[in-house]
């Protein structure tokens, strides 16, 4: 279940875009107990200046996405726009039936996209 | 000989999520324990950001660390006693002798990167109060029927047996800081201290925390 993808330019800036991951949907309900789904998120938007140099969502972004946008400002086309990437992250814990039955809660990083940035 | 064939996008995806083994479908229907519940209520990010019930301790969070349990870990598995089905029925106890159990777990979902913190022995007896109290007693169990069990590994005094007996077999059963073992079988005698009725060991389980270093990303480094 996700935001409306933003597609070509100009599109709006980089930003955090909703996405729920629900475990139904990928088949994996009957083994993980919870949660049902989680607010994995994503990002998209352009890093074209002055988004790049804002820092949308609060991350700054690098010094050489900054240039990257300068440069393709000043000749487009010649290596492209910045990346619009996570920037900041944060885990979920899941809890399963393994292939043994057991019951697991497993701690995973890096599953929801709290901020994005230009890289 | 055919080579094996490559794993399918699938596997791969459940690889890297730390799941070797393609999931096989549906579990054998049992219910979650509730320390399992609480683990992932106190553990679990969303739910303490989402739910009605704001946690205070969102913020205090570390990484890789069971609060709860005080100790490292990401990885927390609920293992049921195997022996159970197979066990015999208990003989007619003699005078001042009751029965021992074997227990058994089957660890072999741990994986050997993964190093262990806590590996709690939970048990459930049903007894009539003894007033002196009751001496939990460990070995090792060896393979078979009659084929006798080890050295004693732990020993600890037990006063009631309104709540579950638990023990801790890291550094008993098994070396701290070395890989868990494929199974663990048992030998577990729960005795009275004074002339007491027998108890009866109604459930066994494991309580296992590990953690998967590959799992844990080391600290934030300052900003250059």
């Amino acid at each position: 279940e996700a935001e409306p993808a933003v597609s070509g330019s100009p599109g709006g800036a980089c930003r955090t875009r909703r996405l729920y991951v629900s475990f139904r949907e990928v088949g994996w309900h009957r083994w993980v107990i919870a949660p049902r789904g989680f607010l994995a998120n994503y990002c998209q938007g352009q890093c074209a200046l002055p988004a790049t140099l804002s820092g949308p969502g609060g991350s700054p972004p690098l010094n050489h996405a900054v240039l990257r946008a300068l440069m393709h400002a000043a000749a487009p086309g010649a290596g492209g726009l910045p990346c619009c990437v996570p920037a900041r992250l944060s885990p979920i814990s899941v809890l399963f039936f393994d292939n043994s039955d057991n019951v697991v809660l497993r701690h995973y990083e890096d599953m929801v996209v709290d901020e994005c940035g230009c890289r | 000989t055919r080579a094996p064939a490559p794993p399918g996008p699938a596997a791969a995806l459940l690889q890297a999520l730390g799941l070797p083994d393609v999931h096989r479908g549906a579990p054998t229907p049992r219910s979650v324990p509730p320390v399992m519940w609480r683990l992932f209520r106190h553990r679990d990010p969303q739910e303490a950001r989402v739910g009605p019930r704001r946690m205070p301790q969102e913020t205090t969070l570390r990484p890789c660390h069971v609060e709860e349990l005080g100790v490292a870990g990401n990885i927390v598995r609920h293992i049921p006693d195997r022996g159970a089905p197979t066990r015999l029925p208990e003989p007619a106890w003699a005078a001042g002798q009751c029965p021992e159990w074997t227990v058994v777990f089957d660890l072999s979902a741990v994986e050997p990167a993964e190093r262990p913190s806590r590996a709690r022995l939970e048990l459930r007896f049903a007894a009539v109060e003894a007033p002196a109290g009751w001496e939990l007693s460990i070995r090792q169990a060896a393979e078979g029927q009659g084929a006798g069990a080890g050295p004693v590994l732990l020993r600890q005094a037990v006063h009631t047996l309104g709540t579950p007996v638990r023990a801790e077999l890291l550094g008993a059963a098994w070396s701290r800081n070395t890989s868990a073992p494929r199974s663990v079988r048992l030998a577990v005698a729960l005795r009275p201290r004074a002339p007491a009725a027998c108890a009866h060991l109604a459930e066994a389980s494991l309580l296992l925390v590990t953690l998967d270093p590959r799992l844990c990303h080391p600290l934030a480094r300052p900003r250059r």
